[in-house]
Parts: C-alpha cells; structure tokens; sequence
C-alpha cells in the first residue's frame, strides 16, 4: 500500500479501451466515448492532454476484467470493489485503469442496480495522474461509489478536486497550447471516440442550425467518419453513414485550441501523410492531432503555396492521394507527401466534368468516390473518374443527414 | 450498542486491512491486530467515510463497508503508521 504523492513528467499522455466490458449493454463506441469524456474532465482543467491510440503503448491501458487478473487486486464479483487504477510512475503498469467485467455497468440509466461507468471512470482516472481518495464528501475522489454525476458533457469537478489537481499539474492557462506529443508511430493511428448517444438530455441553443436546411461551411471525412460543420457546430457520421446524432457538438468542445470565437471554418481535410487534420480558415490554417491542436497554429495558408483569400475547399482524391483545393473557379494540387504545392496550378477547375463552383466543400468517402457538396446539393464521383456519376445532383439532408 | 458478530468483525478486519486502515497481521509471528488498534481503525474508517467516529463496528459502519468502492487503499502505509 506504500504510495507517496506521484505524477506524471510528460503532459501528453495516449489511452486506449484494451478489452470492453463482454455482456454489458454498453457498445464498444459509447465505452470509448464515456473513457474520453472522463479524461477531458481532469484535462479541461490541467495542461495534460489525452489522445487515443490503436497500439499496444497507451500510457493508460484501460481493461474490463474479472477476478484475479494478475495485478495484486482481484476483483469480487458483483459489488465491493469495481474498479481501480495505478498511480504514475515508471512502472509498466502506471495509467492503467481495471474495470470489474462483474459490475453491471450503464450510462444514464434509472437502474440503481447499475454502476454508473462515466462516474467511476473520473474517479479512477484521478487515481490514473496521481489522485489518492480523499474523505471530502462532495469530492470525486471519495472511494465509494456515490451513483451517476449526469451530463458527461456538461460534468464540473468538485472545487476540492480541482484545488488537489491543481497543485500537481498547475492551471491549464488555455484550451489552445498543446505540446507535440513524445511519440509518434505512424502504425498508431489515433482514433476519435464517438460521441454518447442519446443527446436529448442536451438543450438546443438558439443559433443551432437545421440540419435539413442549411448549406455546410465545411465537410470532411476524418478517421472514416463524416463531418458536416456548420457555424459553430457539427454533426457525425459513423463509418456506416449512420448520424451520430441528431443534435450538433459544438466545435470548439470537441477540436481543442480552435478560437472560441471562430464563428464558422472554410475547409477541412484529413491529410494522407500522417491522418492530422487541417481546419482553414481565411488566411490561416490550424493542424490538429485528434482533437487537440498542434504546437505553433495557426499559420498562414501561405505555407501551402495558396494566395490569401482563403480557400473554399481542401480534399484528398483517392486516385493519387494528392490535396486539392478550390477557391472559386480555381483548384491547386498539393502533394501532403513532400509538403509542396505541384507546379502548374492554379488552374480553372473543370477536371471533374459537372461538379459546381463555387464549392462548399468536397470530401473522398469510404466507398472509393469522392464526393462534392454544395448548398443544398452533393454530386458524387467515382474512385478515378474524371466525370459526375448520373443522377447527381442529390439532397445532402435527404442522403446523409437524415432528413426526409 | 449491540456486539457485532464474530463473522462481521472478521469481515471488518479484513476490509480495514485491505483499505489501509489496519497493517496485515505480522507475517512471522502471526500476531494479529490487538483490540486498541481495531478501534483506532474503525474510527479513521468512520471518519474518512463521513460517520460518526464511535470506534464500534455498528450497523451503518457495516453498511458502508458493503457500498461498492474502488478498490484502492484510502491511507498510505505512512498514514497508517503515524496513526497507530
């Protein structure tokens, strides 16, 4: 039990769900979203940042386990202890948080039977930089279980866990400066957690847009999902075209480091090279990897090789894995591999026979096409073709936003 | 107060022990915890558990000690030493 006050050196930390919990109800996505929202609790107020990874390195490796499962805390079935997690430190086993797989665990549900899963995991992931529980009663960190603390959007920590956390780490002075990350392996791709389902518990604000009727800023295909920004929102798509939601996030909640004041984004591409998104806006542009922003953002479009002005478009065609953007009439060909502009362009943008201008936006899909989007309409073109597919233009409310 | 059954005292010893409360029994001689340090023990466990800190092992004691928790000590081997 011997424990002095530990935490971690590095600020920038991974995290991956190992294993998921076997017959819960929970699907594997709202597990990694209710992981990823318990995180953003402690780094919302710290200058730790969290990002998931797909490999065997996460600093926290998360497992839903039973019994014993070989780290000197068995579990005990149903009840008792549900969770825990191993303090910072230089041991391999530092960060990683244990579920028990006996509890029977929810999100926002009635049952009391139930163990709320967004509630535990704030709680063990204090443990996770260095929290030890505490007997204030308002407190996170009290070891027992207290039953759910509601919206995992809208969750404020107790003044006493902020104060304790605050004088391990500091204050996080902003939401934009995060540090390059101290490793990056490129067969590591993060990927983004989804968002909870069933939002309804979240009230609509005024300037929410209708997303049956409304032309999109920005539409990118990032980590295989679709995006639809507009104004200061924007909604999912799984990899399924399924709508994540039917109510909008809010940008700058979801891509930390964007102006809070940004009232809308020209274009959004996920790049080839290294799958780190790129937001323009105007004159400038911002690199993000998963949702925290990069060191030195934003710089000017100028780095590309574009004119000021900003740019109406940026996708990546999957036939040659080149970026193209568009402004007005115009379209340039970037190569993300060598990081220059191709020369030649810009050039009047009639390479694929039918699509409008000026675009709104223009994303590649899983399906091999790409596909072009403007106000109301998106007109589709297949993997290397030069020409619309027939039938096109089609409603974007109707095809991908769900709307009748 | 009624006297707690020989089943949920050593119910509760082993719960102090594992949450920090109690060290283990002396490994070599066996010996356990001796009567003065149990209610030390259960009176930390009462206090840090919001309870009031009668020493006993009594209902709502017991009861807190079956609300499902994590399963981290709440003292260090330091706390526990500077309490007995």
């Amino acid at each position: 039990f011997a424990q002095t006050v530990t935490k971690w050196r590095k600020r920038n930390l991974s995290w991956r769900v190992r294993t998921f919990p076997k017959e819960s109800h929970l699907g594997h996505d709202t597990v990694r979203a209710l992981m990823y929202y318990a995180l953003k609790v402690w780094s919302d107020i710290t200058p730790l940042n969290f990002h998931e990874v797909a490999g065997n390195n996460a600093d926290i490796q998360i497992d839903f386990s039973k019994a014993d499962h070989n780290d000197g805390y068995p579990f005990d079935g149903p009840g008792g202890t549900v969770a825990h997690a191993f303090f910072p430190g230089d041991h391999h086993t530092a960060g990683d948080t244990h579920f028990d797989d006996d509890e029977y665990w929810t999100f926002r549900s009635s049952d009391t039977h139930g163990m709320d899963l967004f509630a535990v995991a704030v709680h063990e992931f204090g443990h996770a930089i260095g929290l030890t529980h505490i007997s204030a009663i308002e407190s996170i960190m009290r070891p027992y279980y207290q039953g759910p603390v509601g919206d995992p959007l809208k969750y404020d920590l107790p003044y006493e866990d902020k104060v304790r956390i605050w004088q391990l780490y500091g204050v996080r002075e902003s939401v934009s400066p995060t540090a390059k990350p101290e490793v990056s392996k490129t067969d590591d791709h993060p990927i983004l957690p989804e968002l909870p389902e069933n939002r309804s518990t979240v009230p609509l604000r005024r300037d929410v847009p209708d997303r049956c009727n409304t032309h999109f800023d920005a539409v990118a295909q990032i980590r295989g999902e679709a995006f639809f920004f507009k104004g200061k929102y924007f909604w999912r798509l799984t990899r399924n075209k399924h709508l994540v939601s039917l109510q909008p996030a809010q940008i700058h909640r979801f891509w930390r480091g964007l102006p809070l004041n940004l009232d809308s984004l020209d274009a959004v591409y996920e790049r080839t090279s290294d799958h780190k998104i790129v937001f323009f806006k105007g004159d400038r542009y911002w690199v993000f990897k998963d949702n925290n922003v990069e060191e030195g953002y934003p710089r000017p479009i100028s780095d590309f090789g574009l004119p000021l002005g900003g740019i109406d478009a940026a996708f990546s065609w999957a036939h040659n894995d080149k970026t193209y953007f568009f402004k007005d009439n115009l379209y340039w060909r970037y190569d993300d591999q060598e990081r220059r502009m191709d020369p030649g362009y810009p050039l009047v943008a009639v390479l694929w026979k039918g699509i409008p201008s000026p675009l709104d936006d223009a994303m590649r899909w899983s399906d091999g096409a790409s596909y072009f989007f403007k106000g109301k309409e998106y007109w589709k073109v297949l993997d290397s073709e030069l020409e619309v597919q027939p039938g096109y233009p089609q409603s974007i409310a109707r095809d991908w936003l769900v709307c009748s | 107060a009624p006297t707690p059954a020989e089943e949920d005292i050593t119910r509760g010893v082993d719960w102090l022990t594992k949450f920090g409360y109690l060290p283990p029994p002396d490994p070599v001689t066996g010996q356990l915890q001796t009567q003065e340090e149990l209610t030390k023990a259960i009176t930390a466990m009462q206090r840090f558990g919001g309870l009031e800190a009668t020493g006993v092992l009594d209902e709502a004691t017991l009861e807190l000690m079956k609300t499902p928790r994590c399963s981290l000590p709440d003292l260090t081997t330091e706390e526990t030493r500077r309490k007995r």
